[in-house]
């Protein structure tokens, strides 16, 4: 209907749109979504990302905007946040005047502000839109599948553990139904190496990204440490400074 | 209507009903909930799980019944799968012919499982119901919240980052709002200690839990480290072999 048109419109100037996906939460999703945005713009391209989470937005903090505010211009049209980075930024959050607050809401109007945020918004010309998805293969991931037009893939999170493996696996056959295609998967939180002794230690298991990446037929793109300097900066909104300790992000970019 | 009628009936033996939430997914929601129903059943009481996680259930691996499934009397009451621990458990999962498939619904169809689980199970008598909900502030959440009739209240669990305090604030906003009580705050995965050189480290930052529950006027039940045995012994559902390693757990029964 008149909505798909409007989006197609919107997505015409966007030339890649990547999905970043797990299933599980807490697995690193918006830390690899927002190292990626960030790691692209250092080369120099356009980049925005939206926030799909409706109901636990994180990246205007990560990008250090939290308690800014999208605004709409005289035409109607949404205009993102631009970061300190330059990254372009669209999440639920910055539409509300106190974003301490839950946003109490049922399937239907989560997928109606995904769908608003798609056809409303000016996102200009970009090289690159990273969409950050929520935990579940719910509302927010069926309305980002269905509506947007030729999603160039997604990226897979997860984490070491057998648990995160079994929910991440749905993710994946999530992605296969909904003829997405997969790019890759990323293991995040591998390890941890003792600063003092240098011992490390898989604190979650082992082996599960590459394993699953075998079992679905697609790139094992490498395994992200556990690193304090990390989850640090992610609450200081200074992810930019810890980039190096995340390689294979990079690495990922050139799929 | 007739839904509720049935509900109370079916909860009129249950003394004590607990839902566990936190808002941000990966923060060890479902190891909280996995733990305190195995202390309450150490120490002789009847306890159930139900896991109202529809997307991404883990209560039947952590509690070693993976690929269990449930069934339905002569009389149409759905029966739970009791687990070796003694402990009874519901999910969606052990409704499913091939448990890795994703349960793809939206909204309205998550909100309607929920509900026929509290009114077609047969749970006989129980102490504690121990609800396990999924990330996020939806349809899961808000069901269990608006048609469960005295829920004796709920226990928030939040990792020690900003980045989950800003989350798990939502959650208890959300409690408040829909005049659940709360009985206290755990931290989990506070700190990790080497256990080649002694040296601890606070792997993603500290003080969130304590700072919360003054923030909320409720109480801190304490910490649980990261130990990498408790990642392993969740993965092969043996999680009753280290429930020495988060005492704060057996304390917060008492409440
Ligand atoms: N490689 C890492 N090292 C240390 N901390 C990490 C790492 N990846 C993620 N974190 C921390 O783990 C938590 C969850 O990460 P997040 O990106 O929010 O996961 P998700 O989006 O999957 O819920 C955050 O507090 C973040 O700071
Ligand atoms: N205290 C802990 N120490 C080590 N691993 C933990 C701890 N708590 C949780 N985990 C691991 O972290 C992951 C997330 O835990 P889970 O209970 O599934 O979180 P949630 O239910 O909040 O998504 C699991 O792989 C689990 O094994
Ligand atoms: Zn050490």
């Amino acid at each position: 209907e008149a909505m798909r048109a409007m989006i197609k419109k919107r997505m015409s100037n966007v030339r890649h749109k990547l999905a970043i996906i797990s299933g599980k939460g807490g697995v690193g999703k918006s830390f690899v979504a927002a190292s990626l945005a960030l790691s692209l713009k250092k080369r120099g391209r356009e980049v925005a990302i939206l926030d799909a989470d409706i109901h636990g937005p994180s990246i205007p903090k990560i990008m250090g905007i939290r308690g800014a505010s999208m605004y709409v211009n005289p035409q109607g049209d949404l205009l993102p946040v631009i970061s300190p980075s330059g990254v372009a930024v669209i999440s639920i959050e910055l539409l509300m005047t106190n974003p301490d607050l839950p946003v109490i809401w049922r399937g239907p109007l989560k997928g109606r502000a995904i769908s608003e945020f798609l056809s409303k918004v000016s996102w200009g010309e970009l090289d690159y839109l990273i969409i950050d998805l929520p935990p579940g293969t719910g509302d927010e991931a069926l309305t980002v599948g269905q509506i947007l037009p030729d999603l160039s893939g997604a990226i897979i999170v997860t984490a070491p553990s057998d648990l995160s493996k079994i929910v991440v696996k749905k993710a994946a056959i999530f992605c296969r139904e909904l003829g997405i295609r997969i790019l890759g998967i990323v293991e995040n939180m591998s390890e941890f190496t003792c600063p003092r002794c240098g011992a490390t230690y898989k604190l979650f298991g082992s082996g599960v990204g590459e394993s699953m990446a075998k079992e679905l037929g697609v790139e094992f793109l490498g395994s992200i440490p556990l690193d304090p300097r990390i989850s640090e900066a992610m609450d200081r909104g200074e992810l930019h400074k810890v980039l190096e300790l995340s390689p294979i992000i990079a690495k990922s970019i050139t799929k």
